[in-house]
């Protein structure tokens, strides 16, 4: 463990967090893609079905359960709690277009061609375009709520030290991963144009909204 | 099986 990948980890925990605490404090969800949501409740369970075969750590455990548990309650605040409140009007992407050639790329190349394996690498391809359906929402609307922007941003700051914690792992662990490493460099190009507009609005004091 | 690293990431 290096500290790119714990201060990566946290970051990804308060993400998720911040938008659980977000839905239930607003009693809304609106302007949150459902869809994006489901999409990462399944990464989270595909990847972590490990919990059952192997034990890594107390700490790796937690967090596991954690992301498993906090991506269910999102998911059921969104289509049952706040089911009045969600925008499917404009969240309108098609999660087959993302599931269904992630699915088939995680059957063609990956480490080992067992179950497992497969499901881990679907869950890491899965992950790398799973934010699109809410990045599609916000060009369609033309505009994020403030706590969905620093959602959003926590997020792909843990992208972003992920890489550096590659980087790390690759000089001093001697440790690369090429099927994370490539998905993950994919993911966090995915928000780059999000990060810029970020910094020049969100960080001072304006709402996200995108130019006509 | 044997240990592997990618798998301690989260």
């Amino acid at each position: 463990m290096n500290i790119f990948r714990l201060v990566g980890d946290l970051s990804h925990l308060l993400a998720i967090l911040l938008l659980l605490w977000k839905i239930w404090k607003t009693r809304s969800c609106a302007g949150v893609s459902g869809k994006s949501q489901i999409m990462f409740g399944l990464v989270y369970i595909t990847r972590y079905l490990d919990l059952f075969t192997n034990f890594i750590s107390i700490y790796n455990t937690t967090m596991k359960a954690i992301f498993i548990a906090v991506a269910i309650a999102t998911i059921y605040l969104i289509y049952f709690k706040f089911k009045a409140t969600y925008d499917s009007n404009h969240d309108t992407f098609r999660m087959e277009f993302l599931i269904v050639p992630v699915g088939g790329l995680a059957f063609l190349v990956n480490h080992d061609f067992t179950a497992l394996e497969i499901l881990w690498t679907f869950s890491i391809y899965l992950e790398s375009v799973a934010i699109l359906p809410q990045l599609f929402m916000i060009s369609k609307t033309g505009e994020a709520e403030t706590i969905t922007s620093h959602y959003l941003f926590a997020l792909g700051s843990y992208r972003a030290l992920y890489i550096v914690n590659w980087v790390y792992r690759y000089y001093f662990e001697g440790f690369f991963d090429l099927i994370a490493i490539v998905a993950g460099c994919v993911q966090t190009i995915l928000y780059c144009d999000f990060f810029y507009l970020y910094v020049t609005k969100v960080m001072h004091g304006k709402k996200l909204s995108l130019p006509a | 099986s044997k240990f592997d690293p990618s798998k301690d990431e989260l």
